[in-house]
């Protein structure tokens, strides 16, 4: 089964 | 000092709803341009993005930019108070610990006012690049409700795949597997119902559907709502907001180990 990822995987806290 | 007005409490009820689900807490940003809230589910697999432009109040006022962190459950509680034609004014002073909602009755014979407590929260902003996306869906926004809802019966992730023929949502699980296409529509007589799509490369993306069907609660601000997708990237739930602005929803994709 795929995995949830996490958003911050994706974009930087600014 | 800070106050916008909106004629009918029911859009900012609808707002609400669209976003009491996924956030306990948020941070309303009063600038002149409006108000933004950017706030992370506590699981931090989504994010809400809701703009309201200054020019879609009936009045709005706002002389120093101010950051409200609202308790959405007591703000909930209070818009409740309203009646959805009600006029609904939100005023806060300059550095005030409480925001204050004033309604007002059509006929201007009932005015209620309800203060609410401010919260100092911890501002996390996640910085999102302008992108260009693969796949650009834009579909009626009952209809991606339907699919939302009936899908999660089969199984906890929706599979959107997009090509330039059309979209495809499928889920399966313990009961067996449900698929549903709809196809770019050739020709409708009202633009809310039509489907249409914009893709550069086609795409098939995860996603859980406890989110997506969160995001859904948005439907009654819209009538189409756009999906914009790209290869291991997250999706993004757009309904605009007539008038007002708009609510965006990021969601990460699940990706296979």
């Amino acid at each position: 089964t795929p995995i949830q990822n996490d958003l911050q995987e994706f974009y930087s806290l600014v | 000092m800070f106050e916008a007005r909106l004629n009918a409490a029911t859009t900012l009820k609808k707002v609400l709803d669209a976003i009491k689900d996924l956030l306990n807490e948020a941070t309303f940003d009063c600038s002149d341009a409006g108000i933004q809230l950017q706030a992370m589910d506590n699981s931090h697999v989504s994010l809400v993005s809701l703009t309201l432009r200054s020019d879609g109040f009936d009045k709005f006022r706002c002389d120093r930019n101010l950051s409200m962190g609202m308790n959405l459950g007591s703000m909930s509680k209070i818009l409740k108070c309203a009646n959805n034609e009600d006029t609904v004014t939100m005023k806060a002073q300059d550095n005030a610990d409480t925001v204050t909602f004033m309604f007002e009755s059509q006929n201007h014979e009932k005015v209620s006012d309800y203060e609410m407590k401010l919260m100092n929260l911890d501002q996390e902003h996640l910085g999102i690049p302008e992108t260009d996306y693969s796949c650009v869906v834009r579909m009626p926004a009952m209809e991606f409700a339907r699919i939302c809802r009936d899908l999660s019966q089969f199984g906890e992730s929706v599979i959107i795949c997009c090509t330039k023929e059309g979209v495809k949502f499928s889920a399966s699980g313990d009961v067996g597997s449900a698929n549903i296409k709809l196809a770019q529509t050739s020709s409708v007589d009202k633009e809310e119902e039509a489907v249409t799509i914009e893709m550069q490369e086609p795409v098939s993306l995860t996603f859980a559907c406890r989110y997506l069907n969160a995001f859904t609660k948005a439907t009654p601000l819209s009538n189409q709502v756009q999906l914009s997708m790209s290869a291991d990237v997250p999706l993004v739930v757009e309904y605009r907001i007539p008038d007002l602005g708009h609510i965006r929803y990021y969601l990460a994709p699940k990706i296979e180990e």
